[in-house]
Order: structure tokens, then C-alpha cells, then sequence
């Protein structure tokens, strides 16, 4: 079985994962670099 | 042409290139028309060949899409063969009750060779599960996964098998290998089925004790939320919604003799559930900064606002990971698109050898919104584990018998919406790390 998450984001949101490792529920799979004003 | 060969053509004498350029330019070019049968087989000839090897998705003459089944020859001869039937048969084997003394054996020999962690695992007498699917749908205990920080979180134990950026409305699959996302999604034309209206009664947002800890906890930090729900409400006092925190459950809910939980809804006042669910909904609104215009807005991935991008990520379930997902993010599922297709199996090996894997198996696109746009999420289910579950969806039926003739194409579905989970967001408001469903054996 296998879950497809389709999103939109900001272009600076970053993957925090590689292709082939193992995760975990709630583990982070990526997140939006915010801008440092 | 049935001209004589001109005389300088004949001379042996010459070179043969020469005789060869003489008979070229010597021999007039006459025209002749056709036979009709030729020109009308020549037209089959151009049809045939844009209808086989063009569009890999396709019309048919119900205005479903059809999409094609492509590959090595291992890939048609599992096409060939009824793996729905073959799901639906793996599934009743698993739900066969176990004899009670086989069962710590049995459950521990498959988390052996399958890699289960049994220390995580809730209901720890393993006697207590009657069968392997009863096993295979195990929850874990609280507290075992974490919810991280970050914006998006991982749904589900498994491997990523691949991530990254759409273009041109095509998902990468493996590396060059992409399929339509039109046709993963479902989209809406004029041949589309009407949706089906979902009722989800109001208590269930109360059915998972994460999601009550993290509601209360949201709720405690954010001063502004009566404000926000008075603002979502259009009304200009809340002072009568003011918001008593509920109960949290003083201890984990013991499972029941059966091996299975049933939902603790000891901890429900009856009198406070419509205004602790509104408060529920204003706060995953106020976290993801939803607006109402925003639901005006079409669940599709195509209208992408500037300066964002549309990005994916393929999560994959091995036999012995948790089953359960979870939702990734705090977002509002607004519709379902059940496509009933085929099972094929979605490991590695398969995903590498058969195009278009995802959009001929059967799914569910749950499709809604978070606070950066558009978001979807969509078990694929496979031929172990056909059956996909949606809490919030007692609706939902997949992995039903369907006669082979009347199978529904794949590419097509039938939706339903999530409307009335919450009539000021428009669909069912999720937070991080709540669970949302799971697939089963079979």
C-alpha cells in the first residue's frame, strides 16, 4: 500500500527527506523556510 | 510505372550507377489514383495507431477515462489475471479466527520475518487479536510517534520512494516515468458524477484521544480563538460561545475484551459538544489561516498561485509497517474521489516496470485545502491490502465484488463531499497527526 500526498506550497518549502528512508508518523517530511525580515 | 527501360539504361557496357541515373531521369513519373479499399485501410491504419499508441489515458464512449495498461510482458500477464478477486480472497483467509493458543506464536513469527516492533504496539496479549487482520490493523500506543514541529509531517510508517516538484501537470513516478495528474485526481467535466453528500455526525471529531489532547492544548495556547470564531461565524460577540476546555481523559482507554478499542466517549458532555466541535473547526481555521473565500476556491491541483509550486511525495507501506495514516497536516478535506481500479501490487519492483501504477490502481483522493492552497492525500491500495478505510467516511466502500463485465473503467469515480462535517470551513477539519483511516487486509 502506499499514501501520494499532491500540495501546493511556496517555492521555499525544502523536503527534509531522502528517496529510500524509512519514516515514521508524524516524522518531518518537510517544511517552508520562513523569510528572516 | 510500366515504362520500357529507355535504351540507355540497357547499355551493359556502362557503369551500373550510370545505368541506374540514366533510368531515373529517363523514366517518366505517372500518377494513379488509388483504389478506394486502399485509402479507407490506410485511415484504419492512422485510427488504430493513434488510438493504441497516443494518449496513454483516454475517453471513452462514456466520457470515462480509460487508461491503458503498459509495460514488459510480466506486467500484462499480471494484468491478466483477477487480482481483485485474488485481494478479496486474501482478505477472508485473514479474517479467519485463529485458535487462541497459535496466536502469540503466530503474531510473533510475522513480526519477525516482517519487522514489527511489538513494544509499540497498544494491546500488548497478543491473544487478543483473533486474526491476522485483526493483527495487520493494530494501533499503536499513545505517545509512540511524535508529532513533529514542521509544517508537513509523514502520514504513515513506510519508505519514501520518491518526492519533488510537478511540472507540466505530471508526476514523476520513478525517475522518468510520469503520469497524469488530471487522471490521479479525477477531474471535473461536464460528465463528471454529481457528489454525494457525506453525512459525518459532529461527535466523531472527538473519536481520537490525540486529537483531543492536541485540540485542548491548541485551544489553551491561542488566546484569540473565541475572536477567530466569532470572525468565521460572522457574528460580532462570542461572549455566549465562550469555550470550556474539555476533560482531557485522565488515563489511556483500556481496550476491550474483544482486542479492539472502541471509541472513549466517556469524557463527552452532550450540552458542550456543537460548541467544543465549532471551537474544534475555528482552530485548525486559525492555525491554517483559512478564509471563506478560500472555499470558492476549485479542490483541483491545477490553479497554482504564484510563487508556489506543486510538489509530491510517494510514501510506501511494507507488509510489517503500521497501517493506520494519519493526516500530514492541519488541513480541511473538502471531497473523495473513490476510483475503482485494478490492485496491482505498488512495491519498488512493480512502480519501476508498470506505467501509470498509481492511476490504474484503486485509490482514494481525499482533496481539500491547507493554509498554502491546494492539498491532497490518496491511499493507494494494493492487491494484499485492497481495502482502504476512512474514519470520518462510513460511506466508503472499496475493494467491493464487481463483476469483470461491468467493472468500472479505470480512470472513473464517484465522488462524495464533506460539507456537512462543518458548514463554516466546508469540509472535515483535520489537525496534525490525527488518524484518518487505514488499509486492511484484503
Amino acid at each position: 500500500s502506499t499514501v501520494v500526498l499532491v500540495f501546493e506550497a511556496p517555492l521555499s518549502f525544502e523536503f527534509k527527506v531522502g528517496a529510500g528512508q524509512k519514516v515514521k508518523v508524524g516524522e518531518v517530511l518537510g517544511d517552508v523556510k520562513e523569510d528572516v525580515k | 510505372t510500366t515504362n520500357p527501360i529507355p535504351e540507355s539504361a540497357k547499355d551493359k557496357s556502362r557503369p551500373l550507377y550510370q545505368r541506374l541515373s540514366a533510368a531515373w531521369k529517363d523514366t517518366p513519373t505517372k500518377w494513379y489514383p488509388l483504389p478506394l479499399a486502399v485509402g479507407a485501410l490506410l485511415l484504419v491504419a492512422i485510427d488504430y495507431r493513434k488510438n493504441h499508441t497516443g494518449k496513454e489515458v483516454h475517453l471513452d464512449e462514456h466520457g470515462n477515462e480509460v487508461v491503458k495498461l503498459k509495460g514488459p510482458w510480466q506486467v500484462h500477464v499480471l494484468g491478466a489475471l483477477p487480482l481483485r478477486n485474488l485481494s478479496r480472497l486474501w482478505g477472508y483467509l485473514n479474517s479467519l479466527e485463529l485458535p487462541v493458543w497459535f496466536r502469540p506464536f503466530g503474531f510473533r513469527l510475522y513480526s519477525y520475518i516482517f519487522g514489527c516492533n511489538l513494544d509499540e504496539i497498544e494491546n500488548t496479549d497478543l491473544t487478543q487479536y483473533k486474526s491476522l487482520g485483526d493483527f495487520f490493523y493494530r494501533r499503536l500506543k499513545d505517545g509512540v510517534r511524535p508529532i513533529a514541529d514542521s509544517v508537513l509531517v509523514s502520514p504513515a510508517d513506510g519508505k519514501v520512494l520518491h518526492f519533488g516538484t510537478i511540472s507540466d501537470l505530471h508526476v514523476e513516478q520513478v525517475k522518468g516515468i510520469t503520469y497524469s495528474l488530471d487522471a490521479f485526481l479525477g477531474v471535473e467535466n461536464p460528465s463528471s458524477p454529481s457528489s454525494t453528500v457525506i453525512e459525518i455526525p459532529k461527535t466523531e471529531h472527538h473519536d481520537n484521544k490525540n486529537h483531543e489532547v492536541v485540540t485542548d492544548e491548541e485551544f489553551a495556547n491561542v488566546n484569540g480563538i473565541q475572536y477567530s470564531l466569532g470572525n468565521l461565524l460572522g457574528s460580532g460577540s462570542t461572549k455566549s460561545q465562550q469555550h470550556q476546555p474539555r476533560k482531557t481523559p485522565t488515563s489511556t482507554p483500556s481496550p476491550s475484551s474483544s482486542g479492539t478499542q472502541t471509541p472513549d466517549q466517556t469524557h463527552l458532555d452532550p450540552s458542550q459538544s456543537v460548541q467544543d466541535n465549532l471551537a474544534h473547526d475555528a482552530t485548525v481555521a486559525y492555525e491554517m489561516g483559512v478564509r471563506p473565500a478560500l472555499r470558492r476556491r476549485s479542490t483541483s491541483g491545477s490553479d497554482v498561485q504564484e510563487g508556489h509550486a506543486l510538489n509530491f511525495v510517494v510514501i510506501y507501506l511494507a507488509p510489517g509497517d503500521y497501517h493506520r495514516f494519519h493526516s500530514p497536516t492541519a488541513w480541511i478535506v473538502q471531497k473523495r474521489r473513490h476510483f475503482v481500479g485494478e490492485l496491482f501490487s505498488v512495491s519498488p519492483y512493480m512502480a519501476k516496470r508498470l506505467q501509470n501504477l498509481f492511476v490504474l490502481n484503486e485509490r482514494v483522493a481525499l482533496l481539500g485545502r491547507w493554509k498554502h492552497g491546494f492539498f491532497g492525500m490518496v491511499p493507494v491500495g494494493a492487491t494484499n491490502v485492497g481495502s482502504i478505510k476512512i474514519n470520518f467516511d462510513s460511506a466508503l466502500r472499496t475493494n467491493e465484488l464487481h463483476p469483470r463485465r461491468s467493472h468500472p473503467p479505470p480512470g472513473t469515480y464517484t465522488e462524495a463531499t464533506y460539507s456537512s462535517a462543518s458548514p463554516i470551513l466546508g469540509g472535515k477539519p483535520l489537525n496534525k497527526g490525527e488518524e484518518m483511516g487505514g488499509f486492511c487486509l484484503g
